[in-house]
């Protein structure tokens, strides 16, 4: 039996809403530690890779493992059906067909119970072994957004360019150009301001510019968002939770 | 140009 109870439903929207445009079908592994997602796109360029951990939930309860196969497109219809501070606990028993979705609003004893078909999924677990960075970045997840949204209107490839002091994005197209340069600083008063970078090595990489617009809608989840660039592995941009993460690992564009 | 790479070349075995 699974029992999970979100304190607030925007959590579990946020989430969802987050990798929702770029993977449809995945698979939720619930286990007695939490819950655990993987799913690549179609095109196998971008990896996402959630982990919600016990203390993210008001209660959680989860005596045998159960995969839940979802449609996020489904799920997410369901999902807008509860108010964003309605808790919301997600039901299932050890063998189930489907899932049963139950928002309560406990100021008006509102009520509502949703349940959602599961599906067979035929994915394969990846286990993702530590790899490594030359390059870890830690910035503001809104100024990441806005700079990959800006740049995205002029090019469909961005450039990533980290030496010891400079972050410098870069997107040059048929109709012009546009660059944006960041530099390290702590904010004291406000520390989700702050930027922070640890560089072993320069990095100069290039993404598509649509998969990064993919990665920064889970800017909901996190004022900060957390970059690790190499030029031999995928980057990893990461959002952390108040218990987990949700990751995407991007593979880069290279000369042909 | 560049060609956009897939997980599978870092990743996958398959």
């Amino acid at each position: 039996m699974l029992e999970a109870k979100f304190q607030e439903a925007s959590l579990f929207k946020r989430i969802i809403d987050g990798f929702k445009d770029c993977v449809q079908l995945v698979n939720f592994q619930c286990k007695e530690d939490g819950i655990i997602a993987q799913a690549v796109d179609d095109s196998r360029v971008l990896l996402v890779s959630l982990e919600i951990g016990v203390e993210a939930f008001q209660d959680y309860r989860c005596d045998h493992p159960v995969t839940l196969g979802m449609d996020l497109s489904s799920l997410s219809k369901i999902l807008r059906c509860g108010n964003n501070t309605d808790t919301l606990t997600l039901i299932a028993d050890d063998t189930p067909d489907a899932i049963i979705l139950l928002f309560e609003d406990t100021k008006k004893d509102r009520i509502s119970e949703y349940s959602l078909k599961l599906m067979d999924i035929d994915a394969d677990f990846l286990k993702i072994e530590d790899l490594q960075y030359d390059t870890t970045l830690m910035m503001p997840s809104a100024e990441f957004s806005k700079t990959v949204r800006d740049l995205s209107q002029l090019s469909d490839s961005l450039n990533i360019l980290v030496t010891k002091e400079t972050i410098k994005f870069v997107a040059t197209g048929d109709v012009g150009s546009g660059s944006v340069i960041l530099k390290p600083f702590i904010n004291m008063e406000n520390p989700d301001e702050s930027i922070k970078l640890d560089m072993d090595q320069p990095v100069d990489l290039t993404f598509g510019s649509k998969y990064l617009q993919d990665i920064v809608k889970g800017s909901a989840l996190s004022n900060k968002i957390g970059i690790r660039l190499s030029s031999e592995a995928p980057a990893l941009f990461q959002f952390d939770l108040s218990s987990g993460f949700l990751q995407f690992f991007l593979a880069p564009k290279f000369d042909d | 140009t560049k060609k956009q790479q897939t997980l599978s070349s870092f990743f996958f075995t398959a």
